[in-house]
């Protein structure tokens, strides 16, 4: 579902340039399930943004679902970004003036679902990670795992094909964060795809798979058994 | 060196008011290594914004040195924040038009540092976590790992009496974690009292004493021998 060849992405600055990926090439099935490891500053995010079509490589290709990204005009790229992928960023990203009901309801309206069942499974989504007394509150009301559990009921609401999750029990207690993986591991059941960016390795273990980066390379892919 | 007797948060929403702390009593003594625990939500950040003069509680009495910060006005407090308290907020708050150096050169003005020296001390701590090549860049130019060791400089560079550190190894893999524990043990070491929220156990093992939060409130309070 996912081809990278030879990917890079280079930041100019001033007369240096910086290879925060210096050729990634990664082919990833359907329904993987896979942990992207690595220290700081390796190219993890980078990856994933690239992945989630919300930047471009430098150099190289990138084929989604059979079509190549590069070709994409900004509209097309928007609309796959919103039907078939969902991101939890590495920091969060939420609507700062929208309640937690109205940021998780958006991503519902390029599914074209109309604003009383928006409204309804939204709700649902937000009780399902212990929210449902929150629904109103703005970010700036929240604590930093319940900004982070509204991020990931965003992206999980609208049932995408591709999950993208950079570092999504960051901010998490341990029991917070089993019942965060039990719906992401619910998400896999159905045969969707996750690529889930993690620095714990209680996480990683859900996973089938573990691609390591380092200096924006892949320093080593393998297949693990799902724990 | 502080004294917490009954404090209480609270917010008002339209009609209903939230106890984001509801009634907390602690004594924290000098050089004591704290971890504060809890779930999402308990209100470990709340305390955290508190002890450090950035909030002030609703109710109930906060001394700090022998001085109660009710009484103090905008200036005091700041006074104090400046120069007895390093911060290291759960979402950096670097600032974002300024290079790493920069930021982390900041509260070295306080001290009355001229800026010559203000730019080796700030160098220097940069090194050490690991950000020698990255002094220049922005915090929208660094990763997720990289803003943290930014806002965890910018907190240690002061050699402050009192560290609060909410979450500082969150988005950081294991290695870089060590690397920063070591020197958040280092300033203990030389006397200075750290109060750390943390969900992950190997950091709350750095620890002589565990606070646990639930609703806003003292869970249990224990002490234990630092491993
Ligand atoms: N401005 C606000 N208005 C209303 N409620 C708020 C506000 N700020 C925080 N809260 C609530 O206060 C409670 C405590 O928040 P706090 O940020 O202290 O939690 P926390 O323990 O740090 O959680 P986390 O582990 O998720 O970071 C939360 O339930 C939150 O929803
Ligand atoms: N706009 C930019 N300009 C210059 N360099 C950048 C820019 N954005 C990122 N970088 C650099 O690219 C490298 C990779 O960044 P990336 O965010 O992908 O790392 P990461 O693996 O996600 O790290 P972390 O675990 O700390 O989140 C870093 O060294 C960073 O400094
Ligand atoms: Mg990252
Ligand atoms: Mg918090």
């Amino acid at each position: 579902i996912i081809q990278l060849r030879d990917v890079y992405r280079t930041y100019l600055m001033g007369d240096q340039s910086l290879d925060a990926l210096a050729g990634v090439t990664l082919n990833i099935q359907r329904n993987e399930y896979v942990a992207v490891v690595g220290s700081s500053g390796s190219g993890k995010s980078t990856l994933m943004n690239i992945l989630g079509c919300l930047d471009r490589a430098s150099k190289g290709n990138y084929v989604l679902n059979g079509t190549d990204v590069g070709d994409m005009n900004e509209n097309e790229l928007a609309k796959v970004r919103n039907r078939q992928i969902g991101f939890v960023f590495q920091s969060f990203n939420l609507l700062g003036r929208a309640s937690a009901l109205k940021n998780v309801m958006q991503p519902l309206v390029y599914r074209g679902i109309p604003i009383a069942e928006r409204k309804e499974i939204a709700s649902e989504a937000l009780v399902k990670v212990g929210l449902g007394d929150r629904m109103d509150h703005l970010p700036n009301e929240l604590s930093g795992g319940q900004r982070q559990r509204v991020a990931i009921s965003r992206a999980l609401v609208g049932n995408p094909a591709i999950l993208l999750a950079d570092e999504p029990t960051g901010n998490l207690d341990s029991k917070t964060s089993r019942e965060i993986m039990h719906l992401i591991d619910e998400l896999h059941d159905q045969g969707q795809t996750i690529i889930m960016v993690t620095h714990e390795a209680d996480i990683a273990k859900h996973c089938n798979r573990v691609i390591s980066l380092e200096d924006g390379k892949v320093a080593s892919d393998v297949k693990q058994v799902k724990s």
